[in-house]
C-alpha cells in the first residue's frame, strides 16, 4: 500500500460542506 | 442620536466585524446569515445550529452517524456548548474559503483529526478514521492492509519518533503532501452571493459603502 491514510480519510463525504448550500 | 443609531446598527456592525475578520465580504456574511437561519429552523426552531441539524444538512435525507461530520461540528463549536453560533459558523466556514491562509486550514484539519482532543493525532485515531471511511464507503480491507497503511502514515509523519503526530509534524506532512488538505477548501465560498442571488436583493448594504 502506497496511499497515505489521510488521503483516504480526506475523501469522506462528511467533509463535504457544499451540502450546506444546497437549496431545498 | 448616536446611541439610537448605534443600537439599531448593532446587527450590521456584527456582520461588519465578521467580514473584517474573515475572508467574506459584508454581503457574503449577510448571505451566510440567511443560510444560517434557514439551517437553524430545519429541526429545532430556536435560531441556533445543533449537531443534529448540522449532520442532517450534510447528509440531506438521512440522520446517519458520520464520524467526520461529527468532528467538524465539534471543531466549529469553538465554545463547546453544543451549538454553532453564527459567529462560529462564519469564522469556521471562512477557513474553507479558497483565500484562507494555508496555516489555518492545516490547524483546523489537525483539530478534526485529533479525535480525543489530546493535542496529538495518535495511531489509534488514524486507524479509527480509516475504519470509519471504509465503513461509510461500504468497502472492506484486510486488517493487515489497514495496519500497514496506518503504520506507514505514522512512520512517515512522526519525525521525533514518539509514535504520534504533533501539530508541527502534521504541518510538515502537509508541506510534503499538500493534497492532504484539499478537503479544507470549498470553492463555493467564493461565490456565496452569486450562487444565491436572492441574498443580494435582501442585502441592505453595499460593500463599497463600508
Amino acid at each position: 500500500t502506497c496511499l497515505n491514510a489521510f488521503d483516504i480519510i480526506s475523501l469522506s463525504p462528511g467533509f463535504d460542506l457544499s451540502s450546506l448550500f444546497e437549496k431545498d | 442620536g448616536c446611541f439610537c443609531l448605534k443600537k439599531s446598527r448593532h446587527l450590521l456592525e456584527t456582520h461588519d466585524t465578521l467580514a473584517s475578520e474573515t475572508c467574506f465580504s459584508v454581503n457574503d456574511v449577510e448571505a451566510l446569515y440567511i443560510l444560517y437561519k434557514r439551517l437553524s429552523r430545519s429541526i429545532i426552531d430556536d435560531g441556533l445550529i445543533h449537531k443534529e441539524v448540522f449532520v442532517q444538512a450534510l447528509f440531506s435525507c438521512s440522520h446517519r452517524q458520520n464520524l467526520f461530520a461529527d468532528r467538524l461540528f465539534d471543531v466549529f463549536d469553538v465554545k463547546r456548548n453544543g451549538i454553532i453560533e453564527f459567529g462560529e459558523f462564519v469564522r469556521s466556514l471562512s477557513i474553507f474559503h479558497p483565500k484562507a491562509p494555508q496555516q489555518d486550514k492545516i490547524t483546523f484539519a489537525f483539530k478534526v483529526y485529533d479525535l480525543k482532543n489530546t493535542g496529538y493525532i495518535e495511531r489509534d485515531e488514524v486507524k479509527d478514521m480509516v475504519l470509519a471511511i471504509l465503513e461509510e464507503s461500504k468497502l472492506t480491507l484486510a486488517n493487515d492492509t489497514i495496519e500497514a497503511m496506518v503504520h506507514k502514515t505514522i512512520e512517515e509523519a512522526d519525525l521525533n519518533g514518539d509514535g504520534r503526530i504533533d501539530p508541527k509534524e502534521w504541518k510538515e506532512l502537509v508541506r510534503r503532501y499538500p493534497s492532504l488538505i484539499n478537503n479544507m477548501t470549498l470553492p463555493y465560498l467564493e461565490e456565496v452571493t452569486v450562487l444565491f442571488p436572492c441574498f443580494v436583493i435582501t442585502s441592505k448594504v453595499r460593500d463599497s459603502q463600508l
